[in-house]
């Protein structure tokens, strides 16, 4: 599964796509297009997930990783680390989420690995700032 | 001060060491992919679309080429992309023979629909313009060994077990 979520100045948006996993019954259909499971968003916040395509439905991950959000922007980060405990302790499902709030941005995973990647730009001064990592840490 | 961003995740799993390389690079490339739409003042429905397509080409993600395989060896594509100022949703599931299902999933956001699955996604695609591929164009020789791999799966562990040098 792969997944981006974006700010435009103006809005958000999610989007997130995936093959399922391997050996899957024809037919069957995880999280990945399940709009408040496999992505959500709305006036002030964005979320992508990935993982345990049953688990992250019966969660409603990407929903519950915006509803956590709030409104307070800075809490994305936090947002997801709730979301992904809630699943794992509730449900027993691994998985990892994407996050974007106007002032913050949240990466969480509980799984090995999970590969992420961060760019923001200033329009006015120009200034960009990219951050990228795959490890846990 | 107005700030634009994008942020991308390439799927969490055991992703083995041998991929690690690959899947930052594939990563970087998605997400410049996206800021590049939004420097341009693009849409953000439109940014992501843009950095998830970068991905869904890059066969070392789980979207698009290189996509997991279902048992019977097929592709089958699950995609979806929201727009948070007007809730609007366009998704479809089950999506066969087309590259990008997350470009299919942006047109059913334009249309009246939220969601379409199956061959009736795949007939929205071909009406959409979207060229129709072969599954062999999606599959990779990683994923196929993979398969393979799950397929035989029984058959190993039964015959460590005739072998007698093996426990539950």
């Amino acid at each position: 599964t792969v997944g981006a979520v974006a700010f435009d100045g103006d809005g958000f948006a999610c989007c997130t796509s995936t093959g399922g996993v391997t050996f899957k019954r024809p037919g069957r259909v995880g999280d990945s297009p399940l709009a408040g499971s496999g992505g959500y968003a709305d006036g002030g916040a964005a979320c992508s997930t990935t993982g345990h395509g049953e688990g992250i439905t019966k969660a409603l991950l990407a929903h519950r990783v915006v509803w956590g959000c709030g409104a307070d922007q800075t809490r994305a980060s936090k947002a997801v680390d709730d979301a992904l405990d809630f699943m794992k302790t509730e449900i027993g499902s691994q998985g990892g989420a994407i996050c974007l709030t106007r002032a913050s941005y949240g990466v969480g995973f509980n799984t090995k690995r999970m590969p992420w990647c961060y760019i923001s730009f200033d329009t006015e001064t120009e200034e960009e700032e990219i951050l990228v990592g795959i490890e846990p840490e | 001060m107005v700030k634009i961003k994008i942020i991308c995740h390439g799927g969490a799993w055991s992703i083995p060491d041998e991929a690690k390389e690959k899947s930052l690079e594939g990563i970087r490339n998605a997400a410049r992919a996206g800021i590049e739409v939004l420097k341009n003042s693009g849409k953000s429905e439109d940014a992501v679309v843009a950095a998830v397509s970068a991905m869904e080409n890059d066969p070392i993600f789980n979207a698009g080429h290189g996509a997991s395989l279902t048992r019977d060896g097929t592709v089958e594509l699950d995609s979806m992309v929201m727009r948070g100022r007007d809730y609007s949703i366009g998704a479809v599931a089950a999506l066969r023979n087309v590259k990008n299902a997350c470009q299919v999933a942006r047109e059913v956001l334009d249309s009246e629909h939220t969601l379409i699955v199956g061959p009736g996604a795949s007939e929205f695609a071909k009406e959409k313009g979207f060229e129709i591929v072969d599954d062999s164009e999606l599959v990779t020789p990683y994923e196929k060994a993979a398969l393979e791999k799950i397929r035989n799966y029984g058959t190993g562990v039964e015959s460590i077990f005739k072998a007698g040098d093996a426990h539950d």
